[in-house]
């Protein structure tokens, strides 16, 4: 997606409490994933806000938190998730990302030589996506406020919307878009997952910033 | 560099390190 449509992360802009940190979304993400009785791999927190310019809705990144699942050990062990020159291209993300962040100083790292799974990688791309005016399936809960929850493959895969038929592709199974304040919570597993009120009662609880 | 937002800088960050850890574990 092109950087001037990506809002970097901002309380005023998007009219989230300042109180509603980084790191308190964070904690969220974690408690939300980590607390689970179902295996989820991710959750990412689309946030929304206003192109000013445009007069555009968008869902951009506000942040995301990666379980992982069974299949990246077994994949990373086996190392057949992805053909040898997409590896590389992985593997050469990751180093320069690892640059960014550590320095481009920083001593080699052998983790970076290490398989990029189909779910880590589809996790990374997310980083870079963004929906806009109502698009793609975060953005159309955002915008009917009806929560979406998509289970098995094939489903996915026509499900209108590019990001669940990558999904499918990368080997998530689940994929569950929940409309929140200020945004919309996905989550995304490899196992196939059902509806669960339990669920959608937590992460309604742990995002409602008004609670 | 300057161009990534904090958000993304800051989850991009957690993730590597995340990953390290998976990685020596597996």
């Amino acid at each position: 997606a092109p950087e001037a449509h990506v809002p970097a992360f901002s309380s005023a802009s998007a009219g989230v409490p300042e109180y509603f940190t980084q790191e308190s979304l964070q904690q969220r993400l974690h408690m939300l994933i980590e607390g689970a009785r179902d295996s989820w791999t991710y959750a990412i927190f689309w946030q929304s806000s206003v192109d000013v310019g445009f007069g555009a809705s968008i869902l951009g990144w506000g942040d995301g938190y990666y379980k992982g699942c069974e299949e990246d050990k077994r994949r990373r062990r086996n190392a057949t998730s992805s053909s040898v020159a997409e590896q590389e291209h992985r593997k050469r993300v990751l180093r320069e990302l690892n640059s960014l962040i550590s320095g481009s100083g920083s001593s080699p790292d052998s983790a970076m030589e290490e398989e990029v799974t189909d779910t880590e990688w589809f996790f990374l791309v997310s980083m870079t996506q963004s929906f806009v005016n109502g698009s793609g399936l975060p953005g159309q809960s955002f915008l009917t406020g009806a929560p979406s929850w998509i289970v098995g493959k094939d489903r996915l895969s026509i499900a209108p919307c590019d990001r669940a038929k990558q999904a499918q592709v990368f080997g998530l199974q689940s994929m569950v878009c929940v409309p929140v304040e200020s945004g919309v919570l996905e989550l995304g597993s490899t196992e196939l997952i059902f509806h669960s009120a339990d669920m959608m009662n937590q992460v309604k609880a742990l995002f409602n910033f008004n609670s | 560099d300057a161009a990534v937002p904090q958000a993304r800088k800051a989850s991009l960050a957690r993730f590597l390190e995340k990953r390290k850890e998976r990685v020596s574990n597996t």
